[in-house]
């Protein structure tokens, strides 16, 4: 059961521009923010300027759970599988 | 490729679209397995220099330099990190951690689309020809997203998010998942963003056929392509000891089987296993097969991997069998054996004559590669197929293109077959998909852009959809090759591209950003929804009535709800459903005229108005159509034609009918 609480999915987290704090600069360094406070190990895979407004990482349940709650969070998207055809 | 060009009818422009400078400036990106930049599809020989609005990078990495780029290649990137994370490190002794294709399906869409013209092309001798892409003065950018492991969504998004950065004019996708809602779906966002910039987002349909509601890549915004026949075959005929003859294909080259006839087994009787038929690796008992020709029927594993389990196990050929999934559509494989595929009624036939001869005998011989062959094209049975299970008032796909036995560039790191006992090594392979006929659409929409800067992705859409056609010249329906029948708009969607048509298409149903914004509206988007999608707050107007039937869309699909009186379908209840679309004039002066024709006398089709006079360039005129129609029993399809038409120019849609 400890194992599981602590096996990480890839997800694809995204946020609400708009509702970036004014103490942050670069909506960068606002996604970095967000993701530590909920994880200490959790690194960004990418961050996405264009198609949509944030990032990528590796997040446990738990630690999904709790970046969920935060402010400007809009959803946390499993990564997800595409084939070629 | 080759012969795609002339089925498409670009050898009758030749003068002036693959000339021309101005499609030199266009760039398709696309996201895929990478690219092997020493394919001669990659020369940059006769173009100018790179255009002066990219930021794209050439990515260094294993195998990959700086020097991999040119005047054609003129951007390529990795994206490895959702790969990674969820799959472990890459195994670099299998796969390049860089921008190489080792896999060859990117090097075969981007030369497909955008490559260039290399003479003297063919593979072991088959489709022998000049083979280019469809805008073969384009230029590519690859964006490798897809690895041994497939292709995850933070890799495509990163990947797409690039490719609007570095200044594409088209995406193309030939990769898709399952069904999901645009706002849940990685391709569908990322194609929104590359929409809003003016970037034409190709995707293609899937291989899911010919079940129905089978379509990938459905949102409206994503032009998504089905897969049709060329008029280019490969036969390679099986004689029977029995005397009879069957045509199947093969792109077999190797040594030839001997004239006289050798013993033939259905592998389900030369193996212990339930599914022995299949030739699947290890169910082949070789004392059995050994020195015979075997019969394996299609499915479940690769086509070419049945063929290596034959021969591992000591067979001297095969017979690869459709079953009822793929009916008589014949795809050819380069074959480590000598073997050959054929239909679903001479599989039959030949399994009867195994089952009632004491020793059946067979051999097979090669004939190369024919032309002209009729009628084509035919819609390809593994081409997926409508209704659209997310927006059932959208018609998907948008228009077929050819995507079976397509010959087009190659990795050098694998084989044509793709296996790893494949050591043989090409610069062109042929293989069949919708990955196939996606980026000959992309490719074409890189060639009309060039032609019309101004024009939006959905004009450009619009353009081909509307000129597509779906008879053949003497009038009869394109077929289905999945039933032999009658193809309908599910299928083959507003039909087969005609680039050249598709160049002065008279009319086109543009759409802007605020349309699909209107989309989103009608199908009640939260705000949360919306933002996902679109990157932005907004709030659709309360007092403003948003319906799906209003989006500018040049095809229409009609689903009527069966209506329920008193607990039970009424059949004397009728259904209005009334579409509403804007035509923009790309021409000349003139007046259009409407015509409908309907497979059915049940829906009553009303246009109004019936005529529509444009005097300048760029004029708007709104139509509407009304159909009405009792009660039918659920399941009920039916289908029609609207046409616009001023006695120069056919603005053609198609209607589908669906009563649930």
């Amino acid at each position: 059961e400890e194992q599981l609480k602590m096996e990480k999915t890839t997800y694809i987290v995204h946020m609400a521009k708009s509702q970036m704090p004014a103490t942050f600069d670069e909506h960068a360094h606002w996604y970095a923010s967000s993701l530590e406070s909920v994880s200490d190990s959790a690194e960004m895979l990418y961050t996405y300027d264009n198609v949509i407004h944030g990032f990528s990482t590796r997040l446990t349940d738990q630690e999904a759970k709790s970046l969920e709650g935060l402010p400007g969070i809009l959803a946390i998207l499993p990564q997800v599988r595409y084939e070629l055809h | 490729t080759t012969r795609t060009p002339l089925f498409l009818g670009l050898d009758r422009n030749d003068g002036f679209i693959p000339q021309s400078d101005s499609t030199g400036e266009m760039i398709v990106g696309v996201l895929d397995t990478g690219a092997w930049p020493e394919s001669q599809s990659f020369d940059d020989k006769g173009l100018g220099a790179v255009p002066s609005n990219w930021k794209g990078q050439c990515e260094v990495g294993k195998n990959f330099n700086f020097s991999s780029c040119n005047r054609k290649l003129i951007g390529a990137r990795f994206f490895s990190k959702g790969y990674e994370a969820t799959l472990g490190p890459i195994d670099e002794t299998k796969e390049s951690k860089s921008p190489r294709d080792d896999d060859g399906h990117g090097t075969h869409t981007s030369t497909t689309a955008a490559g260039s013209v290399v003479e003297g092309a063919s593979l072991f001798g088959y489709a022998a020809g000049a083979a280019r892409g469809m805008a073969a003065r384009a230029r590519v950018a690859t964006y490798k997203v897809c690895w041994l492991g497939g292709c995850f969504s933070a890799d495509i998004l990163a990947g797409m998010d690039k490719a609007i950065e570095d200044g594409v004019n088209v995406i193309s996708m030939s990769l898709g998942g399952g069904m999901t809602d645009y706002y849940r779906d990685s391709l569908a966002i990322g194609a929104f963003s590359a929409m809003e910039r003016g970037i034409l987002v190709s995707c293609s349909a899937g291989n899911a056929g010919p079940s129905s509601f089978s379509l990938s890549n459905v949102a409206p915004w994503i032009t998504t392509v089905g897969a049709g026949t060329l008029d280019r075959d490969f036969p390679a005929y099986v004689t029977l000891g029995n005397g009879k003859n069957f045509s199947g294909v093969s792109l077999y080259s190797g040594k030839p089987l001997s004239d006289s006839l050798l013993p033939l087994i259905y592998a389900g009787n030369a193996s212990n296993f339930s599914n022995g038929n299949l030739c699947m690796k290890g169910t082949l008992i070789p004392s059995k097969v050994a020195g015979k020709i075997v019969l394996c029927d299609r499915g479940v594993n690769a086509r070419v991997q049945k063929g290596t389990v034959v021969k591992e196990a000591g067979g001297v050929g095969m017979i690869l069998a459709n079953t009822e999934a793929n009916g008589e559509e014949l795809v050819a494989d380069a074959h480590l054996l000598p073997a050959s595929a054929v239909g679903q009624s001479d599989g039959d036939i030949i399994k009867r004559y195994l089952s009632s001869d004491a020793n059946p005998t067979a051999t097979i011989t090669f004939a190369g590669t024919k032309v002209g062959i009729q009628p084509s094209p035919v819609v390809a049975a593994f081409s997926s197929r409508g209704p659209n299970s997310i927006t059932p008032d959208i018609l998907k796909p948008d228009v077929i293109a050819p995507g079976v036995n397509i010959l087009a560039g190659w990795t050098g790191a694998a084989g044509p077959t793709g296996l790893a006992v494949d050591t043989r090594r090409v610069g062109f392979n042929i293989i069949s998909g919708t990955s196939m006929s996606c980026p000959h659409v992309s490719g074409l929409a890189a060639m009309i852009k060039a032609v019309h800067p101004d024009w939006s992705p959905a004009a450009v859409r619009s353009a081909l959809m509307t000129t597509a056609y779906n008879t053949y010249k003497t009038g009869a329906m394109i077929q289905d090759i999945a039933t032999g029948k009658a193809s309908t708009p599910f299928d083959h969607g507003s039909g087969h591209v005609d680039p050249v048509s598709a160049l002065d298409p008279g009319l086109v149903y543009d759409l802007a950003v605020e349309d699909y914004i209107g989309f989103l509206c009608a199908l009640n988007y939260s705000q949360v929804q919306f933002t996902l999608l679109a990157r932005r707050n907004f709030t659709c107007d309360p007092s403003k009535k948003y319906s799906v039937t209003d989006l500018n869309y040049p095809s229409f699909a009609v689903p009527f709800e069966t209506a329920i009186e008193g607990g039970g379908a009424s059949a004397s209840a009728t259904s209005v459903v009334k579409h509403t679309r804007t035509l923009t004039n790309v021409g000349s002066p003139a007046t259009y005229k409407v015509s409908v024709s309907s497979e059915t006398r049940s829906v009553k089709i009303a246009v109004q108005p019936e005529s529509l006079t444009f005097s300048s360039p760029n004029e708007k005129k709104t139509y509407t159509v009304t159909f009405t129609t009792p009660s039918m029993p659920s399941g009920t399809t039916s289908f029609a034609r609207l046409e616009w038409s001023d006695g120069k120019h056919i603005v053609g849609s198609p209607i589908a009918f669906t009563w649930t």
